[in-house]
């Protein structure tokens, strides 16, 4: 799944 | 949260430290690109809006926030405390050549078209090509201080790291945001060239002279 709702990433 | 990403984002936040450094103990931006600073404050800023709105971990805020702050600083002692040693001849590229693009990029091709999802993914484009006046003016001055070296040795090798931490987060949690990769793998092409001369050079104590 792409989690793009939610940018958890720096 | 895994290995690849944490010593990516603490070689990213050296670089960004050890720029801030240099510039404030030396009193002197000469061999640095105020464009890609700014362009750099310009990613942070359109990439961190959901500071105040989602919380991921203190580490993630934190980290938000430093970056942010550093950033500002580092384009205020460019072009404000320390103006007068600005090279402005050599910092040339047309940094709008680069934003308009990258704009318009990210309205036809993102997650969502809203506008911190545009905001979030204009600042993933625009990260990938943000260091190209830099290389462009080491280009044209055809050297640049070993410290300099070092920053972006440690700027390029963070979106590298990042790469890594893709795949691995594809292949333990199926995770994968192909226009965050697809943007690093452009990012970190981009500074091939300049690894291979600090490999090469820069290491045995050499100046990094990249070719006119």
């Amino acid at each position: 799944h792409v989690n793009e709702d939610m940018h958890d990433e720096l | 949260m895994n290995v690849f990403r944490l010593v990516g984002d603490l070689s990213h936040l050296l670089a960004i430290i050890m720029l801030l450094k240099k510039i404030w103990s030396s009193r002197s931006c000469a061999g640095i690109s105020g464009k890609s600073q700014l362009l750099f404050a310009l990613v942070f800023t359109t990439r961190y809006l959901d500071l105040f709105t989602s919380f991921i971990s203190v580490y993630n805020t934190s980290m938000k926030v430093i970056y942010i702050l550093c950033a500002y600083a580092t384009v205020y002692l460019i072009y404000v405390k320390f103006k007068a040693t600005y090279d402005h001849n050599h910092d040339t590229f047309r940094a709008e050549f680069l934003v308009v693009p990258v704009g318009g990029l990210a309205f036809l091709v993102n997650h969502d078209f809203t506008p911190l999802e545009i905001l979030w993914t204009f600042s993933i484009y625009l990260e990938s090509v943000a260091i190209m006046p830099q290389l462009f003016m080491i280009s044209k001055t055809g050297e640049a201080e070993s410290i300099t070296s070092h920053y972006l040795f440690c700027l390029g090798g963070y979106r590298a790291l990042y790469i890594i931490n893709w795949l691995y987060r594809f292949y333990s949690e199926g995770f994968f945001d192909l226009i965050a990769i697809v943007a690093g793998c452009v990012q970190t092409i981009l500074y091939c060239d300049f690894f291979y001369l600090y490999i090469t050079k820069v290491i045995y104590g050499q100046k990094l002279s990249l070719p006119a």
